[in-house]
């Protein structure tokens, strides 16, 4: 059979920071909205939070630094809470 | 700092721990004085006191666990999410949960995660902290492993617990930094480790029953055992432990789990070798030898093995004579005398404690030796003696070493 697909590095950072945000920044994906871009603006409001919560350079974007610090061996109490 | 909405927070001073199962990676005894002095941190820069259970329900109950462990926050196997623990409260309220698909260790070393100070941050949860954005705040939520044995609680920390609780009662004789980790020996009175079974929630918090420490002044207050430590002098009474330091005018108030978290309380007696730095510690007819924090691996030992015969089944004082190397041991209305130097109980004992204690007719309870005098313990009074004249100077309150 076919060799196994490569997984998409970008994909899989932005699903394992979708996860990272539910997770301690109250990050709510409003699953069946029809506006994708909401999504998307909600979820890069959250990775400014949490980018300034740890001192990075607010970008909203999903960079190294940013993904490195979502990777680091933490607690699993949010950050921010509801 | 931060703390939880609406900043929940143990409404009583006295709070009650209890430690449900082990991780395979460590020793037990190594969990618990990691634990143990996880706790200490924060009573030291609180007034807070942290008493151990081995059953029942208390406040903050410690487990081990993975995967998915019954709370709707499973853990993600190795790495990732460490542990997390849940804001003061009934039931859950107080928890702390470590993933046991993490590599749990005593030491900060890079092939796994120090429990002291993975414990020492949840604990701050379970006492009301959120997490701090302060880079090397112990409640800043990644690991940072370094170096335990200096270890300090950063002053964010001690912002945020003391805006919860306030500070200590009186200064901590202790300083808020860990000890290294010390080779400790096998457990002596741990609980097994048990599934960690489901808990019937608790309608509501029922506060444990916690013993509550006699007064200071109390002129009733009796001791159990009493030993000098490095120019410290030490009273024992059940899990309590009154510290006597030359360098401290307070009288500091801990518990025996605090110092040696895998000794059991309620000692019978406690001598000191100052000049081998090593306390030996009684309870029935067992004894354990401890050298400042840690216990001298092979022990607990029978009794038997200084010299007492088998009718022996209890001591109930010790008192090691610096001057002529011997320890008297005070078994009801009788004492031997076992030499330190040739290890062996001396010839012609017993003998009757009357005849060579004038004034001491009874039984002891504890016994010290202090500038060159003797004190004997009985019941709430303690009697000064003269050894080499054999002479009762004076009769005192056992608690007169408090400055009551």
């Amino acid at each position: 059979c076919a060799f196994p697909e490569v997984p998409d590095k970008e994909n899989e950072d932005m699903q394992f920071a979708k996860k990272y945000l539910e997770n301690f920044y109250d990050f709510k994906e409003e699953k069946n909205s029809l506006f994708k871009s909401k999504n998307l603006n909600h979820m890069t409001d959250k990775i400014r939070e949490m980018q300034s919560f740890f001192g990075l350079e607010v970008t909203g974007n999903l960079d190294r630094k940013t993904m490195d610090m979502m990777k680091q061996p933490r607690c699993g109490i949010p950050d921010v809470r509801s | 700092y931060s703390t939880f909405p609406q900043s929940p927070r143990w409404r009583r001073e006295d709070v009650t721990y209890r430690i449900l199962n082990y991780t395979p990676d460590m020793l037990q005894a190594d969990v618990e004085e990691a634990i143990a002095k996880a706790f200490q941190l924060w009573s030291s820069v609180t007034p807070l006191r942290f008493t151990r259970l081995y059953s029942g329900q208390a406040d903050i109950m410690i487990s081990f666990a993975n995967g998915f462990h019954g709370d709707f926050y499973s853990f993600d196997g190795p790495g990732g999410t460490l542990a997390h623990a849940y804001p003061p409260g009934n039931g859950i309220g107080g928890d702390a949960h470590f993933d046991e698909d993490e590599n749990w260790t005593k030491f900060a070393t890079s092939s796994g995660y120090n429990l002291f100070l993975v414990a020492a941050h949840e604990l701050g949860h379970s006492l009301g902290l959120g997490h701090s954005n302060v880079l090397g705040a112990l409640m800043y939520p990644i690991y940072m492993p370094q170096d335990i044995r200096s270890y300090r609680l950063p002053q964010d920390d001690i912002d945020g617990i003391q805006a919860l609780y306030g500070p200590p009662r009186e200064t901590p004789a202790l300083p808020t930094e860990a000890y290294p980790p010390q080779e400790t020996t096998e457990m002596t009175s741990a609980e097994t480790p048990t599934e960690m079974s489901p808990r019937e929630e608790p309608t509501e918090i029922t506060p444990s029953k916690t013993p509550t420490r006699p007064k200071d002044c109390d002129p009733h207050l009796t001791f159990d055992a009493i030993t000098t430590l490095r120019g410290e002098t030490l009273f024992f009474k059940g899990s309590y432990v009154w510290r006597k330091s030359p360098y401290f005018s307070d009288i500091e108030h801990d518990t025996i789990s605090s110092f040696w978290p895998s000794l059991a309380d309620g000692f019978d007696a406690a001598y000191e070798v100052d000049k081998r730095d090593r306390v030996l510690f009684f309870k029935d007819n067992k004894y354990w030898a401890v050298s400042g924090y840690s216990i001298e691996s092979g022990f607990p030992k029978p009794i038997q093995n200084l010299g007492f015969p088998t009718s022996v089944r209890k001591i109930d004082a010790a008192v090691y004579d610096q001057n002529t190397k011997k320890t008297y041991f005070f078994v009801g209305s009788i004492y031997w005398s076992f030499n330190e130097n040739t290890q062996s109980m001396e010839r012609g004992y017993p003998r009757k404690i009357a005849a060579d204690f004038q004034g001491i007719g009874h039984k002891v309870d504890a016994a010290l030796q202090k500038n060159g005098l003797f004190y004997f313990f009985h019941g709430s009074n303690q009697y000064e003696v003269d050894i080499k004249s054999k002479k009762l100077i004076r009769v005192l309150k056992s608690n007169s070493w408090f400055n009551c």
